[in-house]
């Protein structure tokens, strides 16, 4: 089964 | 004041229809560099990124940084109400809360104007660090979208793997399994229909293909797609729209657990 990153996870709040 | 003209308004009309499936509500963001937009779809698996730089309008006046917030669904509805050849003025004050959207005929008899609320959304804006990408193809944007129709009947899943020998995207289901080997062509009549692949290192990543069906919204657009990844990055599949910017979307990969 594979997980499902979100896309936060990679990119800073600004 | 804001204010902007387009006489090709059918790019508008092509750039709402590429982003109002993946996105509700949107924050688009006015400023002298141009017309813009950052947002999430509601699983935060997706972001959207579209930029129409002000150059690009026949008419850009921004006096100063606004923020216009727009029910998606709403704005393509109103936009539809524009004919293919119309040219489209986006119009808002200082102080109000809606946003007007005036259609003129190219012949100048018809000029209708219509009338939206804005909405206060509380959207996040996140920071997109530039990377180098270990992988860039370019391809048909057609060739791209129909890749991903095919699969998406075998799998919920593709999995891409630039290699020496190509592209591959990969799809597995129920009812078997499939593969489609793209390999570099630069040698066409038309530069559109080149494929490109440009590789410093080989790489796989799986997607979930209805993020992926989504972005393909974006094919009437462009006639070339660019998709960049890396390693447990987000992938980047970008349409430039003619010659005044671009919609970028980025997908967050799936991961083995």
């Amino acid at each position: 089964p594979c997980l499902q990153r979100k896309i936060f996870e990679y990119f800073n709040s600004n | 004041m804001f204010e902007l003209r387009l006489v090709q308004g059918s790019l508008l009309k092509k750039v709402l229809e590429s982003i109002k499936d993946l996105v509700n509500d949107a924050n688009f963001d006015c400023s002298s560099t141009g017309f813009s937009l950052q947002a999430m779809d509601s699983s935060h698996v997706a972001l959207v990124a579209l930029l129409l730089r002000s150059e690009g309008f026949e008419h850009y006046r921004c006096d100063r940084n606004l923020t216009m917030g727009m029910n998606l669904a709403n704005m393509a509805k109103m936009l539809k109400c524009a004919g293919n050849d119309d040219i489209i003025t986006i119009k808002a004050d200082d102080g109000t809360d809606t946003v007007t959207f005036m259609f003129e005929s190219p012949s100048q008899d018809k000029i209708s104007d219509f009338e939206m609320k804005l909405m206060d959304i509380d959207s996040e804006h996140l920071g997109i660090p530039e990377a180098e990408y270990e992988a860039i193809i370019r391809m048909p944007s057609a060739e791209f979208a129909r890749i991903c129709r095919d699969l998406s009947s075998i799998g919920d899943t593709v999995v891409i793997s630039v290699t020496k020998e190509g592209v591959r995207f990969s799809a597995r289901g129920d009812i078997g399994a499939a593969n489609i080997v793209c390999r570099q062509n630069a040698t066409v009549d038309k530069p559109e229909d080149a494929t490109i692949i440009e590789m410093q290192e080989p790489v796989t990543l799986t997607f979930a293909l209805r993020y992926m069906n989504s972005f393909t919204k974006a094919t009437p657009l462009a006639e070339q797609v660019t998709i960049s990844m890396s390693s447990d990055l987000p992938v980047v599949v970008e349409y430039k729209v003619a010659g005044m910017g671009y919609i970028r979307y980025y997908l967050a990969p799936k991961i083995e657990e």
